[in-house]
């Protein structure tokens, strides 16, 4: 995180608000509920509490304003600058302007009015602008669905004003670092050559051309996509990555989540109903061979006939001898399966049956 | 095949007010310390890079472009 340059902060940890006039974007009551939510998320992590003022001059003056609107930092009409906000202090100080340029929503669209509301009270608070791209905090315009506090935005806000007299501490998610050896995945796949390794709202991507790390979220590709993905396979076949969670699984080609997802993976793939999730998946696009891992037992499915295997489920630590007992995630390159549990990964060539190597969690990422 | 200009003029626009406006680059003349290699827009540049976790190259390269045009915040990145 990252402090306003002179640390400047509300002396008073009771602080009032007042919007001033409203967009036509959305309805009056939806605009006052996202502001309040946005308040509530700072208030839940710090000692600041937020009254809401229906006259007068508040601490806090909200607006949405277009072009320039007689202060440093005029507007640039839609897309570009979304809104700012001024660091605390008196008159000015504190107060967010929106561009009512923008289309604001309180969806998945552009720009959700909660998330962009709840960025600007940061800078309001005495925050400026984080480095962590999981960051409420961060400048770029990324909505993935649920808007929430970062242990970064917490650790900020915390810094300036001290902890939350609430007994039970506020804990905010934390952006996967894809160098720590430390990092584990809940799901990789392949997809149209690359590899994608995905960890709570994030994926990781590699390839060939670009060696770097892409860290960034999942909704970005597919903003459709529950968090949390458990599983995900790429049956090359039909250029399609299915991702798991739960007993539900989606399909998607390319950006597009294919229509008719959400599916039940009893129904669509053969599961007993005694399976609740799947662990991890991988396909072998030679013989159109998927496999399963649940617990500690695999299952095939053939992607041909569309149906399970007879004779599944049959235990791991059978027929993959050495990799334990229970798989985080899989793929597999050039012949080989990658098995991924916990820290550990394991190069497996199914041929001989045989683990090759026991290689570190990140190995892929040129750490 | 002719090859298309690196930075076409209105990439280098988006930077220069891109940096202008989240990076403090000034852009009055008489303030500009005039060094080779060691241009206010590069410096600007490597810092937004780093900044952002790109490939610090103080060039505006693809990646830094993309990330440039994304909607985002009008606070700037560093002090005014």
């Amino acid at each position: 995180f990252v402090l306003t340059p002179g640390q400047p902060q509300w002396e008073n940890t009771s602080l009032t608000y007042r919007i001033e006039n409203y967009t036509p974007d959305l309805p009056r009551a939806v605009v006052d509920r996202a502001m309040e939510k946005a308040f509530q998320l700072w208030s839940n992590a710090s000692p600041l509490r937020f009254t809401k003022l229906s006259e007068g001059q508040a601490d806090i003056m909200i607006s949405f304003v277009w072009g320039d609107h007689r202060d440093n930092s005029p507007f640039d009409g839609p897309g570009g600058n979304l809104a700012h906000a001024f660091q605390p202090g008196p008159n000015l100080g504190g107060d967010v302007h929106f561009d009512e340029d923008e289309r604001w929503t309180n969806d998945f669209r552009d720009y959700n009015l909660y998330r962009v509301a709840a960025h600007e009270l940061g800078h309001s608070l005495g925050l400026g602008h984080s480095t962590d791209i999981g960051a409420l905090m961060y400048p770029n315009y990324i909505f993935s669905g649920d808007v929430q506090l970062s242990q970064d935005d917490i650790n900020g806000i915390q810094a300036i004003y001290g902890s939350s007299p609430n007994s039970e501490q506020p804990v905010g998610p934390q952006t996967p670092q894809p160098c720590d050896s430390k990092l584990t995945f809940d799901a990789i796949t392949t997809i149209r050559g690359e590899i994608m390794f995905l960890k709570d709202r994030f994926y990781m991507r590699v390839n060939s051309y670009y060696p770097e790390v892409e860290l960034n979220f999942i909704s970005v590709f597919w903003p459709h996509l529950p968090n949390g993905l458990q599983a995900a396979y790429e049956a090359a076949s039909r250029d399609e990555i299915r991702f798991f969670k739960g007993n539900k699984y989606w399909a998607v080609q390319g950006q597009n989540v294919l229509r008719g997802y959400p599916k039940d993976i009893s129904t669509s793939f053969g599961f007993p109903q005694t399976v609740k999730n799947i662990d991890a998946a991988v396909s072998e696009e030679e013989t159109g061979k998927t496999y399963f891992f649940v617990a500690d037992k695999y299952w095939r499915y053939d992607e041909y006939k569309r149906s399970m295997d007879v004779g599944y489920p049959k235990m791991i630590a059978y027929d993959f001898p050495g990799i334990g007992n229970k798989v985080d995630a899989v793929f597999m390159k050039d012949g080989f399966f990658y098995f991924f549990h916990g820290t550990r990964q394991y190069k497996f060539d199914p041929k001989t049956k045989r683990v090759l190597a026991i290689l570190k969690v990140n190995s892929w990422f040129n750490c | 095949f002719p090859t298309p200009p690196e930075t076409p003029e209105q990439d280098v626009e988006t930077v220069q007010k891109y940096l202008e406006n989240y990076y403090n680059l000034k852009t009055d003349g008489d303030q500009i310390a005039k060094q080779k290699n060691k241009s206010p827009v590069v410096e600007k540049l490597k810092q937004m890079q780093e900044f952002f976790g790109l490939k610090v190259t103080g060039k505006p390269d693809a990646d830094t472009l993309k990330v440039m045009k994304q909607p985002r915040c009008g606070v700037p990145d560093v002090a005014r």
